[in-house]
């Protein structure tokens, strides 16, 4: 609990006043390879110790919580488009709960190694372990949040992280007769969830919000075998086609808005 | 060209004192991703329908949503994997609102609501953030979207 105190940030550069607390730092998930995560937790803005804990995990994989859930999406705060200074967000999820923003796993953000390699043979499995050893140690900082009501929110590619993480959430409270987790539940938003049907219905989304051409729909669909784990060389071309010749230039997260230039 | 702005804030020195961040001097600037890390990620289960089966079975509260205008994960590609899960409908398919507009459609199976929030993108919150965080308040209260 020391290092919690340590760990307060007592305001940011560019920010408006605030009552909430907010708190940031490094727990380290791994000595020997000198694997440390960064979090950031905003505390709710009234009765923090009544609210629920939520941790937040952006996906990527590799991208980094702080810069999407914290600063575009679910964080009390906007940076404005000088990129010095922050404005609120009205929509804060921090009114309703305490959330955790956690940039994993090590090489994303502010999230280090001190082993180069590791950088070169992350995945599902080492995030999620890694994760949890977050957890347990942050827990330990900051002890207040033990027991407390508890969820897991991510999107994209933490479609992974969030039910990986929950599941050994779910068995390290079985093996321990005092668990210190009350996970209730997660929420999971545009989330990679299964390959198969995943890319099947990416595909049929292209095709039925006619971004892509019936040829460019039936090339596709004859050259990919998405329940294969390597497309073939044929399917890429046939993709590559339709994204390149025929998208456009838009976003494609969000294909009806103007797209940054 | 929202995360060109946290590329600038938080690589400034000043910043980084306040949040205690890059205290070992990482030999590289803050990014938003990390281009290595997503070149050479090594394992990945292709699928997790059946862990969700399993935290369905251990009780946990499920939501998934979709932002509606999305194209790299769309809400179709969300229904087919949902869809694989067979879950017997609670709540039959409605509107949700948000104030005096639709917010998006949902649907309550045993174990797992679905609910798509209309008009936002991959980063749902960043384009909808009114009507993320209705989705969010039901979420944690564990209640019904509204249907008015």
């Amino acid at each position: 609990p020391k290092q919690q105190e340590l760990d307060r940030i007592t305001a940011l550069p560019g920010q408006p006043p605030v009552t909430f607390s907010q708190f940031s730092g490094y727990i380290t998930v791994n000595e020997q390879h000198g694997r440390a995560l960064f979090y950031w937790l905003t505390e709710a803005t009234s009765h923090p110790q009544n609210k629920p804990l939520v941790l937040w995990l952006n996906g990527g994989p590799g991208c980094s919580s702080v810069a999407y859930g914290a600063s575009e999406e679910i964080g009390p705060f906007r940076i404005n488009r000088t990129g010095l200074s922050l404005y609120l967000n009205k929509y804060s999820w921090n009114k309703e709960a305490n959330i955790l923003f956690l940039e994993s796993p090590a090489g994303v953000g502010f999230s280090y190694t001190n082993t180069s390699s590791d950088l070169k043979d992350s995945g599902d499995k080492r995030t999620a372990q890694d994760a949890l050893v977050f957890l347990i140690r942050w827990m330990s900082r900051f002890p207040q949040y033990k027991n407390r009501e508890f969820y897991i929110a991510g999107e994209s590619y933490a479609g992974h992280y969030v039910p990986q993480l929950a599941k050994k959430i779910v068995e390290y409270n079985k093996a321990h007769l005092q668990p210190i987790f009350n996970l209730k539940g997660f929420i999971v938003g545009n989330a990679a969830t299964d390959n198969y049907h995943d890319n099947i219905g990416t595909v049929t989304f292209w095709w039925t919000h006619s971004m892509i051409s019936d040829g460019s729909y039936q090339s596709i669909l004859k050259n990919c075998n998405f329940k294969e784990v390597q497309t073939s060389e044929q399917c890429d071309d046939a993709l590559n086609y339709a994204m390149n010749n025929e998208f456009g230039d838009i976003d494609q997260y969000s294909i009806y808005t103007p797209s940054c230039i | 060209c929202t995360e060109n702005y946290a590329e600038k804030y938080y690589n400034q020195p000043e910043v980084q004192k306040a949040m205690h961040a890059n205290v070992t001097g990482i030999p590289y600037k803050w990014t938003a991703c990390s281009d290595v890390l997503i070149k050479y990620w090594n394992d990945s289960e292709t699928s997790l329908l059946p862990t969700y089966k399993k935290l369905i079975a251990a009780g946990l509260r499920i939501w998934v949503f979709s932002g509606d205008t999305d194209s790299v994960v769309p809400v179709t590609a969300t229904r087919f994997s949902l869809n694989h899960l067979n879950l017997t409908v609670q709540t039959r398919w409605y509107p949700w609102y948000a104030g005096n507009q639709v917010g998006g459609w949902t649907e309550v199976y045993n174990g797992l609501t679905f609910a798509t929030v209309r008009g936002a993108g991959h980063e749902v919150p960043l384009f909808q953030p009114k009507r993320a965080f209705i989705l969010f308040k039901s979420f944690l209260a564990g209640k019904e979207l509204p249907t008015s």
